[in-house]
């Protein structure tokens, strides 16, 4: 980014352009720059590389501000999360990546094969569990999704497993009756649990533009998301919406999808993803 | 929406009746915020905005009650110049088979796009033949076979094959051998930017000739919409787009942008999950929802 001598609007519109294109929704790109340009008044900068560092430095401030990134883990087993998201961002991959490490941290982990609707969606789920040592539990396509996350956490209690990763299909946040069956998912974990699920991660995908921001606000407001799974950011999208998401809804980041493979998944860090945004 | 921050624009002009330069210009700047809200790619916003301050500025005079409306128009008949006529559809083979090569990015809907393509050209009297080329993702083979199943439309794999140039190969033979005349070969997502990916399909290309080669992409795909086609594009040669998921919420931009920047068309649109949910293209609709 600029190899521009001078703090000027050309420097400006470069710095515009820059964060436009990472997918950074166009209000807050216009808060930002004019934060940005009230900073360089202030602190009356004179060099666009100091430009660029308080540029950076305000945007890992909105990001790091706010909740906890780590994963929430119960003090009683099982630990219960739940996976949500529109179709196709990587739900069922990200399960299979974060089975595949805490696999590989000793913990034991059961697959609740929650997408009873889609063509070989259970049969996808069951390659990943058998190639991460994971337990399947699944009915048959078309079956309730609540019995099988119930059936899920039951068989966890019983055999002692420490983590329970429930699968649900892909639903566009349009749809009114596949977000109620969702909100049914959710209420039958909690009431299986006694307690809601550790986790409801919302797993997103970096290609989305504006509408990752609209898909946020639909199923926080469905089922209490409490964190974000940033999928697919090995690709060249940069996956700036999740900016805005975390400023409005306060939404913590807390894993990123760099790949195909199980050991494609990375805690989610700031200062890498704003550095890269930033090119 | 658009037009109601138009007339917000065009309201505080007095009553003199002509719009001044400033005043179009703070119209521009309503539509190209509209146009980023909207995913359109930030180059081709750059291009349309200059393109449609030229038609405006250049009208004899803007009347200011009519501003909003002719600013509008103005707009409008430049998407739609852009987004092309929707009357492409599949160009067959003079002598069939005629072959169809699906590709794209993870999680683009290729897969059901495919089966929905076997389904379309079927109620067309065709008779398909679905391929499942994706030797990568697990249960990819299943999920085509199971939806080629359920519409009763023959699938070619071979299984445990890793091979995906072979089976393209074969299922090409077989459907010249069975009297397919159409052959969809469905294929693993991937990144544009992954060689060895990249290569495969390149080789699955030079081994089946195919008369269509369409990039499935998501319609909520954003800013990188354009990296992405111009580089299939560059690699494969597209012949044309299909838009999925466009039964979300999401604007669409990306249409504009990789049409405006690659100039193939926008030949189909994926409208929901079930085997039915394929429309043709239909600029004046997508066009409308772009501008919100
Ligand atoms: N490159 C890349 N591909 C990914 C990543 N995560 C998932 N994918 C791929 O994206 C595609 C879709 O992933 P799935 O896990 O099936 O997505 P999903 O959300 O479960 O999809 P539905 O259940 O159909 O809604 C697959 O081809 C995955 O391999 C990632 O981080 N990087
Ligand atoms: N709502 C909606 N969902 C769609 C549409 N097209 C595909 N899907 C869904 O999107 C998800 C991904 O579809 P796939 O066909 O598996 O996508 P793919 O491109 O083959 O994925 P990979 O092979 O992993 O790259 C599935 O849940 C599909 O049901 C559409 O037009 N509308
Ligand atoms: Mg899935
Ligand atoms: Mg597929």
């Amino acid at each position: 980014l600029t190899g521009r001598g001078r703090v000027d609007e050309e420097l400006f519109e470069e710095l515009e352009e820059v964060l436009l294109t990472a997918d950074i929704n166009v209000h807050t790109t216009m808060q930002v720059l004019d934060d940005l340009r009230r900073a360089v008044r202030e602190q009356r900068l004179k060099e666009p590389s100091e430009v660029k560092s308080v540029l950076k430095e305000s945007l890992l401030a909105s990001l790091q501000s706010g909740g906890d990134s780590a994963l929430k883990v119960s003090p009683v087993p099982p630990t219960v999360y739940l996976f949500v998201g529109v179709n196709g961002v990587g739900k069922t991959t990200s399960i299979a990546k974060l089975a595949y490490r805490l696999r590989q941290q000793g913990k034991s982990v059961i697959l609740a094969a929650g997408d009873t609707f889609r063509a070989a969606a259970i049969d996808q789920l069951e390659v990943w569990a058998q190639r991460v040592g994971a337990t399947l539990i699944k009915h048959r396509e078309g079956a309730d999704p609540s019995a099988v996350i119930y059936d899920a956490i039951a068989a966890a209690r019983n055999r002692g497993v420490d983590y329970v990763l429930a699968d649900t299909a892909g639903r566009l946040h349009t749809r009114s009756n596949l977000m109620e069956e969702l909100k049914k998912v959710y209420r039958v974990a909690e009431k299986a649990l006694g307690r809601p699920p550790d986790e409801v991660l919302l797993v997103l995908d970096a290609t989305t533009g504006q509408n990752a921001i609209r898909q946020a606000q639909e199923f926080v407001q469905a089922v209490n998301v409490t964190g974000i799974v940033l999928a697919k950011l090995d690709g060249t999208a940069r996956g700036g919406a999740v900016i805005t998401i975390h400023d409005e809804l306060k939404v913590p980041i807390k894993l990123v999808g760099v790949g195909e493979k199980p050991a494609d998944i990375e805690d989610f860090d700031a200062e890498e993803f704003i550095t890269a945004l930033l090119g | 929406s658009l037009t109601e921050k138009l007339q917000k624009v065009f309201r505080r002009l007095s009553n003199q009746g002509k719009v001044t330069e400033q005043d179009v210009n703070e119209a521009l700047r309503e539509v190209r915020i509209a146009l980023l809200e909207a995913d359109v790619h930030f180059k081709v916003v750059k291009d349309f905005i200059s393109r449609v301050r030229e038609r405006a500025v250049g009208q004899e005079v803007l009347e200011s009650l009519t501003a909003t409306q002719q600013v509008i128009k103005i707009v409008h008949e430049e998407l739609i110049n852009l987004l092309g006529d929707g009357a492409e559809g599949i160009r067959f083979a003079p002598k069939p088979p005629t072959v169809i090569l699906l590709c794209g990015l993870q999680g683009s809907g290729k897969t059901t796009t495919a089966a929905k393509l076997g389904l379309w050209l079927r109620k067309q009297g065709r008779r398909p033949m679905l391929v499942a080329a994706d030797v990568h993702r697990p249960a990819a083979v299943q999920q085509l076979k199971v939806l080629g199943q359920n519409l009763q439309i023959p699938v070619f794999a071979i299984d445990g094959s890793r091979d995906a140039v072979r089976i393209a190969h074969e299922a090409l033979q077989t459907a010249i051998q069975q009297g397919n005349d159409v052959v969809i070969l469905d294929t693993a997502g991937r990144l544009h930017i992954d060689n060895e990916m990249m290569e495969e399909v390149r080789r699955v290309k030079e081994a089946t000739h195919p008369d269509e080669i369409l990039l499935v992409l998501d319609a909520m795909t954003g800013q990188d919409a354009v990296r992405v086609a111009e580089e299939f594009h560059r690699q494969l040669e597209v012949d044309g787009f299909i838009l999925t998921k466009l039964d979300g919420d999401t604007r669409g931009g990306a249409a504009i942008s990789i049409r405006a920047v690659v100039g193939k068309p926008i030949k189909f649109v994926g409208i929901g999950e079930k085997p039915d949910a394929l429309d043709v293209f239909h600029p004046d609709r997508m066009a409308g929802r772009i501008l919100g």
